[in-house]
């Protein structure tokens, strides 16, 4: 109890209402450990550990905690301590009883027992009691979430076997985020990747898919689920093969009448992406090899860029450096007479002190929204589309409506610490 | 080694036979609507790493762990008398209804089958209702020169969901 007491600090929220939930950690990195003596006789120590990384993968999914297990460090620097035992176990004063009811219990300081006299399987295992899923529960006490009486919360106290596959759903996100806060951070692109697919009645169909990408890292953004793709974020060259591993600055789709070409820009250099074998172009069609400067693509654009973005109303590449516009005039070739131009000049504010003013992160034309974004550090701002400047005719065009976070858009965009990045 | 036959242990043999005592009567429920906070409040956060207040004969495990709860004994007259008289207990009715509330299931306040299948669905050893966290203000358990410990915590307020009307 003493060391309970002194490891126990009180700080009430500011700014937050109550909400479910009652206890939270103060930190973003929480390190965990399968506790030695403590392991199951049911599963290979290497699945038991694969679990728990997967189950505390699904938590950083949902919420700005990252956990890194942590084989090395003296015990009492690991926040989250797991085990296995029978009756009475690891000196917890809980007596488990045996095979059947209690199958596991946890404190919210992070002990987590399992009751090694369950049937526990690994995912997907179809029998017995899945010991992912009884973990993100028991995962979900530690972080401070109480037992939730709702069908469908991973919070509820008995274990429902038919549910085949499970992830933590929006209501049980809201109450973790409730504590922890949304994920923010700044991303290097987001935009629409459209393909063309064939059905299987040999019909074309255009498709496309919300990608946000950051460092080396990506998530697919399901915009009619409000969520990232469950399991995103993945590494980027596990899906956008032949992309420099570091990242991207910008994405650029040029598609009108005469051109479809997708091209990545990193640094001084850009690639073309074959989007039918979902690799680069080592060498294109038209014979031109990649990475290839910018300066011989696009003469008069600089590098690197801040971010681009093609507008199909006009067929121009805009390229944002800095404070500065470029439009690219793909046509002709060249930027466009009388350019750059001011950022606040081309996208000016509504509010004269609501303004990205320079350095962009993202330039992004949504196919969901039917509206161009730009994106700055947490904040993004939409450009005023034609359809709204009919709407108020005082709008002077391209101008920037009040600016909004982007988690309150765009939801869950977490990141996973970096290793359980492969997971 | 447990005894399994298929390559993948999928029919795994427990090995001890030991298991869990199922709910079956109005005392058995007692127990379990007062394990899970139903009947008061508990305090779990007391429960981790007290030290136990018997000897400790968990390398016994079994044999002795059944003697102990005792549900092996013939049961004597006079518990039939008391499940009977639990049954019109108003702290029994009232804390089965919450249990019955909480599980979705029909508010009767009757020990019926339906919530004693409930009652014996493997779940959670964690109360479903917990007594409020004694709130140890800064004053007197932490004072600001303390070492903040890897896992310093927050509260963020009490959970309505396990309020007690």
């Amino acid at each position: 109890k003493r060391h309970l007491a002194t490891a126990v600090s009180k700080r009430r929220r500011s700014g937050r209402d109550v909400g479910v939930g009652y206890m939270a950690f103060s930190k973003t990195v929480l390190r965990w450990r399968l506790i030695g003596e403590g392991y199951s006789s049911q599963l290979s120590v290497e699945e038991q550990r694969y679990v728990f990384r997967l189950a505390f993968r699904m938590w950083s999914e949902v919420c700005p905690l990252e956990f890194i297990e942590d084989t090395a460090s003296p015990l009492e620097e690991v926040d989250i301590r797991l085990g296995f035992g029978t009756g009475r176990h690891l000196g917890c004063k809980q007596r488990f009883d045996g095979s059947g009811r209690e199958f596991a219990h946890a404190w919210f300081l992070g002990d987590i027992h399992f009751d090694d006299d369950e049937h526990f399987t690994g995912p997907n295992a179809g029998k017995g009691i899945s010991l992912l899923k009884v973990a993100v529960h028991e995962i979900g006490h530690v972080l401070g979430l109480p037992h939730i009486h709702r069908p469908g919360s991973i919070m509820q106290p008995s274990y429902l076997p038919h549910e085949s596959s499970f992830e933590v759903d929006w209501m049980d996100r809201k109450a973790i985020q409730d504590l922890y806060g949304g994920c923010r951070g700044r991303f290097n692109t987001v935009f629409d990747w459209i393909r063309r697919e064939r059905t299987s009645f040999g019909e074309v169909v255009i498709r496309f898919n919300t990608y946000f990408m950051r460092q080396g890292w990506y998530w697919l953004y399901e915009n009619r689920n409000n969520r990232t793709r469950y399991g995103d974020p993945v590494s980027l060259q596990s899906g956008w093969r032949g992309l420099p591993l570091g990242g991207v600055d910008a994405f650029v789709h040029v598609w009108s009448r005469t051109s479809d070409h997708v091209y990545f820009f990193k640094g001084s250099q850009f690639w073309r992406y074959d989007s039918d074998q979902d690799q680069v172009f080592r060498r294109d069609p038209e014979g031109v090899t990649y990475p290839r400067l910018i300066s011989e693509g696009f003469p008069g654009v600089p590098s690197p860029i801040d971010t681009a973005v093609f507008d199909r109303r006009d067929g121009n590449i805009y390229f944002f450096k800095g404070a500065l516009v470029y439009p690219f005039s793909v046509d002709s070739r060249r930027v466009a007479r009388g350019y750059p131009r001011p950022l606040r000049s081309v996208f000016p504010p509504l509010d004269p002190r609501d303004h990205p003013e320079s350095h962009l992160d993202a330039a992004y034309f949504s196919y969901s929204h039917n509206a161009l974004f730009l994106f700055k550090d947490t904040s993004f701002w939409q450009v005023a589309s034609v359809r709204e400047r009919r709407r108020r005719p005082h709008l002077p065009k391209n101008s920037l409506l009040p600016q909004r976070q982007i988690h309150e858009q765009w939801f869950d965009i977490c990141n996973v610490h970096p290793t359980s990045l492969k997971l | 080694e447990r005894l399994f036959h298929q390559r993948d242990h999928s029919d795994l043999q427990s090995l001890n036979q030991h298991q869990a005592q199922p709910i079956t009567d109005p005392h058995t429920a007692e127990l379990f609507l007062s394990k899970y906070g139903f009947l008061k409040p508990v305090n779990w956060e007391e429960f981790l790493h007290e030290e136990p207040d018997e000897p400790d004969f968990s390398f016994l495990e079994f044999s002795e762990l059944n003697i102990e709860e005792g549900f092996a004994t013939p049961r004597s007259r006079d518990a039939n008398l008391q499940n009977d008289q639990k049954l019109h207990d108003p702290q029994f009715i009232t804390a089965l209804r919450d249990f019955q509330r909480l599980s979705g299931l029909p508010v009767t306040g009757v020990f019926d089958e339906a919530t004693k299948k409930a009652m014996n669905q493997p779940r959670c050893g964690v109360p479903d209702i917990e007594a409020e966290i004694a709130d140890p203000s800064p004053n007197n358990t932490t004072d600001k020169n303390m070492d903040q410990t890897s896992s310093e915590v927050t509260e963020t307020g009490r959970n309505p969901a396990v309020r007690r009307r």
